[in-house]
């Protein structure tokens, strides 16, 4: 049993093996967030101290962009960073801070100015950060939707978290509910990381959904093609769906996969703490492990994956089902009313808009991904 | 003139409290997203640099090749230009791939040249930020040519994603703490 994820759950749950840690000095990969957070070395070190000894890694942040004060750590930032770290174990990591900004700055764009700004940067970046997309202008939309093609188009891995509300929840003109999806996750370039629990909380077992993990439909973006045959798939024999009037079937659906969401522990200032949560936890883990597949692919001087959707969405077309876990059992929560009561989609079989494709089974995975 | 996110809330979150406006002369950062070329080829190519099954796949560019092909046009690079030395701007960045620009300038000459804007301060806990609560327009003849103007409306993220999963387990009444867990 254990008393919550640690990196060994994490490593022992997704099949990660002692061998399974960076080889090149030339790869390397980034979490950003934009809670003005900081990060401390001597927490990563102490993290990596308590819960590293299984597995080759670094305990040093290689660079960090941006930023780096001298506040007390942050929740968040700690937990990126310990956790990128983890499953992209051995491989260079960088921190984009925004803590210390300019106070009419927006944090978010200044990222994608740096990613606009700098030849060279690690291939995958994980983001722990969502806005409710009905917050947002449709030309602010649109234009950052660009940018992540510029991203895709220099062969870098984007991943966001998925959010924390489930399906959300907005009230429209007429007093009507309905969903609401959050962006950059709903963007159809970039990677959303949906979140997952034990079954069993204690025990390293098969997966349920996270009640808080994000997904649904874009109401802006539309559906690409390389998920339109497993979303209707899924609109196609889901045992229950929401009432149509709830989201907007034809929009990009998210997350695209997940990993464990739930009761994490994280060191921050010298202290470790359990019992944290959230989307925020699974993006760094899927962004480890895939700037691990870039490690192997580097090495045989393959390309790095770059934006990894419509290989993740062929998977299993191409006899590498088995590359994930499908995560059948469980729902995430939505709108309090009479309607849905609370709860959004449900996960089913193969793609599902709580957990996506499910959550990765590494050596599968970097099989599949290698080919 | 004209508004390009006529359609962005400008209310400040919950929990940020109106400070006053800025002064005159108090230095404000504006980031001026230029209008694109070449966005419907850079979709095509990033489907096909993308796409396993595709003969260019892993055919990625470098930043000079994607600047080549998202560059803003000469016409929009002078139209924004021009404007901005037309109000005095002078102290501006671009990016490698030139399709933004951030400007240090005084809140007047922001509001100047954003008619409509007005730069207010807010606070939040130890947080401080300058925000425009009203909508900006721009000249008729820059719309085509300017996506948005960044650092007036949108706040900083308030998703703090882990804590507020914590913070639900502690605002749901009578459950304790590690029942989610068990």
């Amino acid at each position: 049993f254990h008393l919550g994820v640690t990196p060994s759950v994490i490593r022992k749950r997704y099949n990660m093996t002692g061998g399974d840690v960076g080889l090149l000095p030339n790869n390397s990969q980034a979490c950003a967030q934009f809670l003005e957070q900081y990060f401390h070395q001597a927490d990563l070190a102490e993290f990596m101290q308590l819960f590293g000894s299984s597995f080759a890694h670094h305990s040093k942040v290689d660079q960090v962009v941006g930023h780096q004060g001298w506040g007390k750590a942050g929740l968040e930032a700690s937990l990126d960073v310990e956790y990128i770290m983890s499953t992209g174990a051995n491989i260079s990591t960088w921190v984009f801070s925004n803590a210390g900004r300019h106070e009419s700055q927006e944090p978010f764009l200044a990222w994608l100015l740096l990613l606009s700004n700098m030849s060279s940067l690690p291939w995958v970046h994980s983001v722990s950060y969502g806005d409710d997309e009905d917050s947002l202008s449709s030309a602010y939309l649109q234009r950052v939707n660009v940018e992540f093609m510029k991203a895709a188009a220099r062969g870098l891995t984007v991943l966001f978290a998925s959010g924390d509300d489930g399906a959300g929840c907005r009230r429209v003109p007429g007093g009507n509910h309905t969903f609401r999806p959050s962006f950059p996750a709903s963007s159809p370039y970039v990677t959303t990381v949906g979140g997952t629990s034990f079954k069993n909380p204690f025990l390293v077992t098969a997966e349920v959904t996270d009640y808080i993990s994000g997904g649904g439909f874009s109401n802006v973006f539309p559906m690409p093609d390389y998920q339109v045959a497993a979303v209707r798939s899924f609109l196609r024999s889901a045992a229950k769906l929401p009432p149509s009037s709830y989201y907007n079937s034809s929009g990009r659906a998210y997350p695209d996969l997940a990993a464990l969401s739930d009761n994490y522990w994280v060191v921050t200032n010298r202290v470790p703490l359990p019992w944290v949560s959230g989307t925020s936890a699974s993006t760094p883990v899927v962004a480890g492990m895939l700037a691990l597949v870039n490690d192997r692919r580097l090495q045989r001087g393959q390309a790095p994956l770059g934006f990894v959707n419509p290989a993740l969405y062929q998977l299993r077309e191409r006899g590498h089902g088995e590359a994930l876990y499908d995560v059948t059992q469980g729902c995430h929560l939505s709108c309090l009313d009479g309607a849905v009561q609370g709860q959004g989609f449900c996960a089913g079989p193969a793609w599902d808009p709580v957990t996506g494709w499910g959550t990765p089974n590494f050596p599968r995975l970097l099989r599949a991904l290698l080919e | 003139g004209v508004a390009p996110e006529r359609d962005q809330p400008c209310r400040p979150p919950p929990g940020w409290v109106p400070a006053g406006r800025v002064s005159p002369e108090h230095d404000v950062q504006l980031t001026l997203a230029l209008r694109q070329q070449g966005t419907a080829r850079l979709a095509r190519l990033v489907r096909a640099v993308s796409d396993p099954r595709s003969p260019r796949y892993g055919r990625f560019l470098s930043l000079e090749q994607l600047r080549d092909l998202v560059q803003p046009s000469p016409a929009t690079l002078m139209t924004v230009l021009k404007w901005l030395q037309g109000h005095g701007v002078e102290s501006c960045s671009s990016v490698a791939t030139l399709d933004f620009l951030q400007c240090h300038m005084p809140a007047s000459t922001a509001e100047r040249l954003l008619p409509g804007a007005e730069f207010h301060r807010y606070l939040k806990d130890q947080r401080s930020v300058v925000r425009s609560p009203l909508p900006y327009t721009i000249p008729k003849d820059l719309a085509e040519h300017v996506d948005f103007v960044g650092g007036l409306h949108r706040f900083p993220a308030e998703r703090n994603v882990v804590s507020r999963a914590w913070a639900k387990e502690q605002a749901e009444p009578g459950q304790p703490h590690g029942q989610r867990a068990a």
